[in-house]
Parts: structure tokens; sequence; C-alpha cells
């Protein structure tokens, strides 16, 4: 059988000439770290669900990315992130919601899927069944970056000078 | 917006996705990625990860209804990726894209906006990384 995998940063309003060299390294070079991440555990013989959390907690980890550890702020300046598995060999599911302190919310999604009863949790029923399964939890502080803050930053003061929520610019949007 | 699908070598397929949301969301706002079978969504056909606008991905049903297509359509991978994020999504005024493999080891990657952060191996070893639109 063959083996495959394919995975996403995020997308939206990347232009070329909008993102100097350097910046534009890093992006591909987290991303290849997350391929790479994935991949691995299939040539290895893994399973495709390991394959998947691993190259999604590479990503989790990475602070370029708007998820886990590069997540963008809510309007009151926290931040709240989600995520979800599927186990397609089983059309098994797992997700969580509304998260501020799991380091990798997509394990906990796993958790849910394989120790719960349950599809869906969230907030503070989701931290606390992460606490009950020994996930590792983080501060604010290693969540925050100064790119997300400030785009919150940004985005407030154009909504207090009558902006509407839908005409957030797109590169501010997902961080 | 991060995620990934994967195909093993004892043919199961898999998706997880992982966010922080939107800039200045609403607290207690949730997008499509919690959502099965919209921002997420694995059967024993195809394993689909989402990125974008998530209200609209949850409107679409987008993980799913690329299964669906795939199922009942007989379409590739490809065609039913495209139908769902080239077609039903800007019908609805949603942009972003998806990542996509199928039980064959065929990769898609579609997007209906200026980029889109992906990278990939399918089945027949082929590598891609790439942000831009063309790439």
């Amino acid at each position: 059988m063959p083996i495959a995998i394919a995975l996403h940063g995020g997308a939206g309003t990347l232009r070329r000439s909008e993102m100097d060299a350097a910046a534009e390294q890093a992006y591909r070079a987290g991303l290849a770290r997350a391929l790479e991440a994935g991949h691995a555990v299939l040539r290895a013989g893994g399973s495709a669900l390991d394959a998947v959390c691993a190259s999604v907690c590479a990503l989790e980890d990475d602070p370029l990315f708007n998820a886990g550890r590069g997540s963008v702020y809510t309007l009151d300046g926290k931040q709240e992130m989600e995520a979800a598995v599927m186990d397609g060999s089983r059309q098994d599911a797992g997700s969580v919601t509304g998260l501020g302190c799991v380091q990798n919310p997509v394990l906990l999604a796993r958790a849910v899927m394989e120790r719960s009863p349950h599809v869906t949790l969230g907030f503070a029923a989701a931290e606390d069944f992460a606490r009950r399964e020994g996930l590792d939890m983080r501060p604010p502080e290693y969540f925050h970056t100064d790119k997300r803050w400030q785009a919150l930053l940004l985005e407030k003061e154009r909504l207090a000078s009558g902006g509407k929520d839908e005409d957030i610019p797109e590169d501010r949007k997902h961080g | 917006t991060v995620g990934a699908v994967a195909l093993d070598d004892q043919g199961r397929l898999a998706a997880a996705t992982s966010t922080g949301g939107r800039t200045a969301k609403w607290p207690g706002r949730i997008g499509d990625t919690p959502v099965i079978g919209a921002g997420t969504w694995a059967d024993g056909d195809c394993a689909v990860s989402a990125t974008g606008h998530g209200e609209y991905f949850v409107r679409a049903a987008a993980g799913h209804e690329i299964s669906a297509r795939i199922r009942y359509l007989g379409e590739t991978l490809e065609q039913a990726c495209a139908a769902v994020v080239q077609d039903d999504l800007p019908r609805l005024g949603g942009t972003g894209g998806v990542v996509a493999v199928d039980k064959n080891g065929r990769v898609a990657l579609p997007f209906n906006c200026e980029g889109m952060y992906r990278a990939a191996i399918d089945g027949q070893g082929r590598a891609t990384l790439a942000i831009y639109r063309g790439e």
C-alpha cells in the first residue's frame, strides 16, 4: 500500500511581495519540519492517526502558525484554541474547543476520541479532561506572540472607529 | 489554522486540524475545526482538513461534502475538492482551502484565495512544499 501525507498551515492573502525572504524561509522550514514529522511515522509503519497528530503537533509548537503556540487573540485579549481528529478506519472522531492552556490541542482531541464517550468537549470541561489525562499544560505567556497581539490591537482600533466585523483584513484575520 | 491528512500502509486514513481561530473573534465563537464534517473529516474513502473562514465551511459541510461526492457521484478526489472549494464555498462567500488524501494515495491541495501554506508527499513519493498560488 502507498503512504501519503498532506498538511496546511493556513490560507489567505499570502502575496510574495508582502513577505521578506527570511520570513518566507522560516515558514517553509516550519512546513518541512511538520511534513517530515508525519511522514517519518508513516515510513516506520506507524498509523495515519499517529502521523497526522505528529505533523499537527509540530505546527502547534511553531509560533509562526495560527494554532497552539501561535494562536491569535479573541476580542477580549485571550486565546481560545480548537482542534479535531478523525480516524477514517473506524469513522471515529474527537474535538475540543475553547482551550487556553493545553500545549497541543490536537492531542486532547485525540484523547476525547479514544478515552471518552463523547465527540466534543469545550472550555473548562475540556481543560479538566486534559489535566486528568496528564497532557502538557502551559501558562498564557507560552502562547503569546507580539505579532498576534499587535494584530488584535489594530483590529480593535479599526472596530472602534466604525469598522465592521466582517471587513477585517485577510492578513490580520488569521494571524 | 493548521491541519494534516494521511494514508498509512494499512490503507487507513486520518485527519487532524488545529486552530487559534480568528483575530478579535467573539469569545465563545466556535469555528469549523471542531465541527466534524466541516473542517475535519475522514472515512474509508478520503481524509480532509480545511483552513479559511470557518463559518462557511460549516454551512457547506465541506469535509463531508467532498467525501459524499466521491462516494455518490464517483468523482475523483481532485474533482470533489474542486467542486467544494472552487464552487460551493465561493457561492456562499467563503474563502480558504483544504488538503485531502484518498485511499489510493492521491493528494489534493486546492484553495480559492491568494495562497495557502501547504506541503505534501503523495502515494508515488512526489513532494510539494508551497505558499503562493502557481507554485
